[in-house]
């Protein structure tokens, strides 16, 4: 399984680095 | 090649203060638990449902992995949460160094998750009279983000620096000299960022300082210092 090319980049992971940027918005 | 060991493509990741989340990509799942431990879930391709068949778990300081396939090679289907390990007699734990090369790419996959959750987890938050300045977790050369009040936003990452103004339009400057050398409108946003950026640096240094001093034993970061005027 050629994991290395994986993207992360999603919806799910924008809204849990926006919530990291700034705690307590959501 | 003989005596290559995981040390030649990665260094051993580093979860420490990191919020937990789950995140699925095409051919595996990986998340950062609450405890701090780092979790690959390999997929199977199946038609109907997803199923889990290999398990890498790695220590919170990378150092330490654990691999499993669940139900003794038959594979789990895909929950909402890593399948638990099986008994101590069903899994095999490697140290980061100790780690056989099978494994390497699924690591390197996970380093390369964490790294970049670092670069967006503020360590030290400061808000100046101007702006919003922001020092991330990916040491040793943090990423740098300042949010000024008027709405311009300035990047630092990886060697460039992007000015993003308030009507959305974005420049980037990389590297010294007439190159970075912007107009001056933007040298003084750059020169504000620069100031915030010691002054996090700064901070972070001492904290760290005392963090290790201290025995209370709980993080001192993420901090935030003063509050938007």
């Amino acid at each position: 399984e050629d994991i290395d090319d994986e993207e992360f980049y999603d919806d799910h992971l924008e809204a849990y680095f926006e919530q990291l940027a700034f705690p307590g918005m959501l | 090649a003989e005596g290559r060991t995981l040390r030649s493509v990665a260094a051993p990741l580093d979860a420490h203060r990191l919020k937990p989340i789950r995140q699925k990509t095409r051919r595996a799942v990986v998340s950062i638990l609450d405890t701090e431990e780092v979790c690959v879930e390999l997929l199977k391709e199946q038609v109907s449902r997803e199923h889990v068949k290999e398990v890498l778990r790695v220590s919170s300081d990378g150092r330490k992995i654990t691999v499993y396939q669940p139900n003794a090679g038959r594979g789990s289907v895909l929950g909402p949460r890593p399948p638990p390990p099986p008994a101590p007699g069903d899994l095999a734990q490697y140290s980061f160094d100790g780690l056989p090369e099978r494994y390497w790419r699924k690591y390197e996959y996970a380093a390369r998750f964490i790294q970049l959750v670092r670069s967006k987890t503020p360590k030290v938050t400061l808000f100046t009279r101007h702006a919003k300045c922001v020092l991330m977790e990916n040491a040793p050369r943090p990423d740098f983000e300042v949010w000024f009040y008027d709405g311009t936003k300035i990047r630092e990452a990886e060697g460039s620096v992007q000015v993003t103004e308030p009507s959305g339009r974005s420049r980037v400057f990389r590297g010294e000299g007439e190159a970075a050398r912007p107009d001056p409108e933007a040298r003084v946003y750059m020169d504000h960022a620069d100031e915030g950026r010691r002054v996090c640096l700064a901070l972070e240094s001492l904290l760290s300082e005392q963090e290790k001093r201290s025995g209370c034993g709980v993080p001192f970061f993420p901090i935030v210092v003063g509050r938007k005027p």
